[in-house]
């Protein structure tokens, strides 16, 4: 089973043409394997990305140098996978 | 499960638990419900879709599936309180009852079967199929991308490791084709809508192509309609808009090719993400996303059932 540990999910603002532009430039590269939930679309739309573990650091570091807005969204992606299972679970049992 | 009435809506459900779901519907309602396989998916699995019908051969119809991408669960817990609602709703409800006394309404609930086993099993984030095509190093299609409708072009993938792989050609995944051959079987559908999850969107044609959908005005209206009336229940706000001016270019989608067979009504719903949890929306929620998209789910097919063609 795929875990999810360490991951998280981030929302972006891009503010104008040209972050939304740096912001595709994320989408684009294969290596980081990130995960758009929402796609980049127009500034001031969110977008929403699931970031693995070994590509957080490098993708804060990335928004942040270029000034981009945004904040974690899912702080921990496992443990909200972990709580629906267990709700599953629960409902099951009931 | 004993009953229908006893099921829990307010729970997210696996794909065995779906199926004797609607097992039961069937055997509960079978002079309103029956249960029609249209085809198997990649790994085998029945593609089963729900035929509500008061009676008549090949009557227009109004189709909805829900969750043709796997992990956006929401999607596919909401249609299963929409097979309950309209059994419970046929002859109390004047506008549905009237609906279905013109129209079958087709609902498949797990249109994407194998996908939805693998998020319950392997990966809760899995969205594609779960086919392998010779000579690619990734596996799964995106089926909102593999219909025939501008296949290959703008918003679309040839990288098959890419959650928006279009695959190898068009049709090439079972789940879609499964659908297309029996839209044009039937050859009656006056509504066909697909049902995602999240972002709160109702979008509809074109998402190939900037160029505007010769109804544009008549869906744009009805559109802005559906969404209103989603929002008087708990005030979930929507954006609408046709798929390229909503959001971006996305070739090969489904309403796309529905709308291209000459499905006037062919829209696209993406479902609730209040509470910014993306595809892990609380089950809690579940009933009131499924109990505001039937509001819209009722416009649309109101106006489907007032404006023939």
């Amino acid at each position: 089973t795929e875990t999810f540990v360490g991951q998280q999910v981030l929302r972006i603002l891009p503010e104008d043409a040209f972050q939304l532009e740096k912001v595709m430039e994320l989408d684009a590269s294969e290596k980081l394997q990130l995960d758009f939930w929402r796609a980049p679309t127009y500034p001031k739309s969110p977008v929403d990305v699931r970031v693995p573990f070994p590509s957080l650091q490098r993708v804060k570091v990335f928004l942040e140098s270029n000034g981009i807005q945004y904040d974690i969204m899912i702080e921990d992606l496992q443990s909200l996978i972990d709580e629906e299972k267990l709700d599953m679970a629960r409902q099951r049992s009931v | 499960l004993q009953t229908t009435e006893t099921f829990n809506y307010a729970a997210y459900h696996n794909l065995d638990e779906i199926n004797a779901f609607m097992d039961l519907l069937v055997t509960e309602k079978s002079n309103l419900v029956s249960k029609l396989q249209i085809g198997k998916s990649y790994e085998g699995r029945p593609i089963n879709v729900l035929k509500f019908s008061t009676g008549g051969i090949k009557r227009p119809a109004i189709w909805i599936d829900t969750g043709i991408h796997s992990r956006e669960w929401v999607t596919q817990a909401s249609g299963v309180w929409f097979a309950k609602k309209i059994v419970d709703s046929y002859g109390k409800d004047p506008s549905l009852t009237s609906i279905l006394n013109n129209f079958d309404i087709f609902l498949e609930i797990v249109t994407n079967p194998d996908g939805f086993a693998f998020t319950h099993s392997q990966n809760r984030m899995w969205r594609k199929t779960r086919s392998h095509h010779s000579g690619l190093s990734c596996i799964g299609v995106d089926p909102n991308r593999n219909w025939d409708a501008g296949f290959g072009g703008p918003g679309s993938s040839g990288n098959s490791c890419t959650e928006t792989y279009r695959g190898p050609y068009a049709n090439s995944e079972s789940e879609v084709k499964a659908i297309v051959d029996f839209v044009q079987d039937h050859g009656n559908i006056k509504a066909f809508i697909s049902i995602h999850s999240y972002s709160q969107l109702l979008l509809y044609p074109y998402g190939y192509t900037t160029q505007k959908a010769a109804d544009h005005e008549e869906l744009d209206a009805l559109a802005k309609k559906a969404v209103n009336a989603l929002a008087s229940l708990h005030g979930t706000k929507y954006r609408y808009g046709s798929i390229t001016a909503a959001i971006y270019p996305a070739s090969g989608g489904t309403i796309d090719w529905t709308y291209d067979q000459g499905i006037k009504y062919s829209y696209t719903f993406e479902l609730r993400d209040t509470g910014r949890h993306g595809f892990l929306l609380p089950a809690s929620q579940i009933v009131p996303t499924a109990e505001e998209t039937w509001l819209a789910l009722m416009v649309i097919m109101e106006h489907t059932r007032d404006h023939p063609y």
